[in-house]
């Protein structure tokens, strides 16, 4: 069975769709079954892998909201162990229309249920928000990946974030665990920078990843190719460091 | 009565609460009156003013929802002439709360009727989402500012908020206009920040703001001391950005 990884933070803009889509390439590159899933509205995983989101008819609403099954959904990428579950533009409303529906919290899951499994990876990219979209990434998922910028106002909302988890764990999915904190867009020049992950270090512990990614313009640049860093420019810093993600990734798994 | 101002884009991460303490407090700093509210349930507008959310026990969740007005949850900032309608913890659940309400989308705008002629200058601060916190910021508002990213994953989402700022004035703000357009994190070796902004100018034209705002340190540190970054560094190139920008909003404001 394929493990799920939900990447979320509420925060926005601190790296959750370029770390969706970087360690999903990574791992799909190291020859593991990759499913990515978008649930973010803003479809930017969809984009960061070359499909246009906004003339897709059919996306993760479809088999959240109606009656399609994720594979019905599904599309390839440019990668030939990768497929994609895309967002498109009916996912907008998504939220507020879950909130009257039979088990809304638990839609994605069991769409889920049907493909688990044919892949060895499910990564879902959740939006900015903890509304009903992340709530079933949460839920379905095994473990959750937490990027944090090392900015302030990024770890202000750690602590909302971890009580989130610890709600969801309580009342929806007992054995979600973290999978872990990935430090982004660190610039070790940056007295912040340390000041923000001596913190998140002291609060996280032994569930803080080694492997930080760089600020890298590579990363930013490789969504406008519609390519994954490691298509658009795989010995760039940016593209080598999620590499290294998916592997102590895999590395920890196996040891936990 | 004093002007109303959203700053507003779905896109996480973008400048939107950096633009609000700024701009707020650069105002202020021109002995304008100011009120700055945030819709935000991560409060980074209110730690931004250093004030802690987590403690505070009302703020703009029970003026929308419960039957405060915005007075009684407005607070003091260490600048004279600027006030904050913090955002609490309750807000976390506001969203999908308003859904269920009556006036659902207008409730932050008759909330602002009484306090509205005590002020020159209001801004709200909103959540990276498109969700009923966003569009009651929209329908309060005369006008909407938006910060871009100069960043490609930003540019995507701009066309879907144009046309949210378009349902909005159609069926519920008809004199809700754009204020114009910010670059927002400006790094002029960056050629992706080039293409960006060649394409975001083409677009909206004179709508947007000649004051680029440089990416800055001082900025980002600056939330950190719960201070807006003129109290904190103000000859700093960041500070400095945001006194430009007001200065051209209101020169802009004269000759529309
Ligand atoms: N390590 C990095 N180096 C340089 N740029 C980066 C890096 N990681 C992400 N970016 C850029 O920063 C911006 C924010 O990243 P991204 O969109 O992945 O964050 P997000 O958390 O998914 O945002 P949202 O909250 O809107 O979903 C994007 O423009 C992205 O290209
Ligand atoms: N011009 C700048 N230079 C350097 N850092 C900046 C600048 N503007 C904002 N930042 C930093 O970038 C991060 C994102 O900015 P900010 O939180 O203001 O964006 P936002 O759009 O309000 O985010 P959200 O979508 O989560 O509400 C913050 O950590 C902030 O301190
Ligand atoms: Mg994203
Ligand atoms: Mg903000």
């Amino acid at each position: 069975m394929g493990r799920v990884i939900a990447i979320a933070n509420q925060k926005g803009g601190v790296g959750k769709t370029t770390t969706a889509v970087n360690l999903g390439a990574s791992l799909a590159a190291d020859n593991r079954r990759v499913l990515v899933v978008d649930v973010d509205p803003q479809g930017n995983a969809t984009s960061g892998f070359g499909i246009a989101h906004r003339q897709l008819d059919k996306g993760t609403y479809q088999a959240l909201i109606d009656q399609a099954t994720l594979a019905d959904v599904t599309v390839d990428s440019a990668l030939p162990h990768l497929k994609i579950a895309p967002a498109n533009s009916d996912l907008a409303g998504a939220s507020l229309e879950l909130a009257s529906m039979e088990n809304a919290h638990t839609r994605l899951r069991n769409a889920l249920d049907g493909v688990q499994a044919d892949y060895d990876d499910i990564i879902i990219d959740c939006p900015p928000s903890l509304d009903l979209l992340t709530i079933n990434g949460l839920s379905a998922a095994d473990s959750v990946l937490v990027p944090v910028q090392c900015e302030y106002y990024a770890m202000e909302g750690l602590s909302k974030l971890a009580e989130t988890i610890e709600m969801v764990k309580e009342s929806l999915n007992e054995s979600l665990r973290i999978e872990g904190i990935v430090f982004t867009m660190y610039d070790p020049r940056n007295n912040l920078a340390h000041q923000v992950i001596n913190e998140v270090q002291g609060f996280f512990q032994d569930q803080v990843f080694e492997t930080r990614i760089p600020r890298n313009i590579r990363l930013s640049e490789a969504p406008s190719h519609g390519k994954p860093c490691l298509l658009y420019d795989l010995p760039s810093r940016g593209a080598q460091a999620y590499i290294q993600l998916a592997r102590e990734l895999l590395v920890r798994r196996e040891s936990a």
